[in-house]
């Protein structure tokens, strides 16, 4: 048996919005630990890493390991049906072939659970190696968000390079060139709002502007975003989820010719 | 240009 209790359906709203452009389904590994979810886009050129934590949930119940293969657009479907405030429980019998969702209002006086088949999907997990990154930049997840957006209307790539000064993003394209440069931020009050670089060495590296888009669709998850940079190896770019996990994007950078 | 690489190159299948 399988069944874990969240009291903000709001952050499962959110998740499904911050993967739901990118893959299609997507395998829930749950185990006693949390609940994980690995997988690519069609195109093998993004990778999300999904992890929630079981110490996160308010009740947290699992007997025996359980793979859930998962239509997201499904999924998201069922998600749209529950409140912001209402609480939601995911229950699962053991090698069963449904998922249950219940969805309680605040006051107990609605309750309502809705059942969704579940699919077989093939396990294809991806070894991502342990790096120490050459550029770690921490910058207010609304202010990538707004990079993203604004220089996406210039070209297809964006350009990061990131040095000891700070971070610059760049995009050129038919109707002319784009420069943004973020500077670290000296002394901000608030955490969520500085620019942070640790720098091994500088790196620049060149994106496609449609994958960066779609991560930032998990902006709402975290008021702070990190973007992890080596030479010629996938960027990172992670939100935390509360105190209860985190989401991971990978993006294969493009090679110049 | 640029050519977009894939993960697959990165990553290897476990």
């Amino acid at each position: 048996m399988f069944e874990a209790r969240l009291v903000q359906s709001s952050i499962l709203k959110k998740v499904l919005e911050a993967i739901k452009d990118l893959l299609n389904e997507a395998t829930f590994d749950c185990s006693d630990s949390g609940i994980q979810l690995q997988a690519m886009d069609n195109s093998h050129v993004s990778l999300v890493s999904m992890n929630l934590r079981s110490d996160g949930f308010d009740k947290y119940r699992c007997d025996r390991n359980i793979s859930m293969g998962m239509n997201l657009g499904s999924m998201t479907k069922i998600l749209k049906c529950a409140a912001n405030e209402d609480v939601v429980t995911m229950k699962a019998q053991d090698n069963a072939d449904t998922v249950t969702f219940v969805f309680e209002s605040p006051n107990q006086e609605k309750v309502s659970d809705y059942e969704m088949k579940l699919m077989n999907l093939d396990q294809e997990h991806l070894g991502i190696p342990e790096t120490e990154y050459a550029c770690v930049v921490r910058l207010p997840a609304g202010e990538f968000a707004r990079i993203c957006r604004d220089l996406s209307q210039f070209g297809e790539s964006v350009v990061i390079s990131c040095t000891k000064e700070g971070v610059k993003f760049s995009s050129a394209g038919d109707i002319g060139s784009a420069n943004i440069k973020l500077a670290q931020t000296s002394n901000v009050d608030k955490e969520e709002l500085a620019v942070t670089v640790e720098m091994q060495e500088p790196v620049t590296l060149t994106f496609a502007s449609r994958y960066l888009n779609s991560f930032t669709k998990a902006t709402s998850l975290s008021n702070v975003v990190q973007l992890s940079m080596s030479p010629d190896v996938p960027l990172v770019v992670e939100y935390r989820i509360g105190e209860i996990g985190h989401i991971r994007y990978y993006l294969a950078p493009k090679i110049e010719d | 240009g640029a050519t977009q690489g894939r993960l697959d190159s990165f990553f290897k299948v476990l």
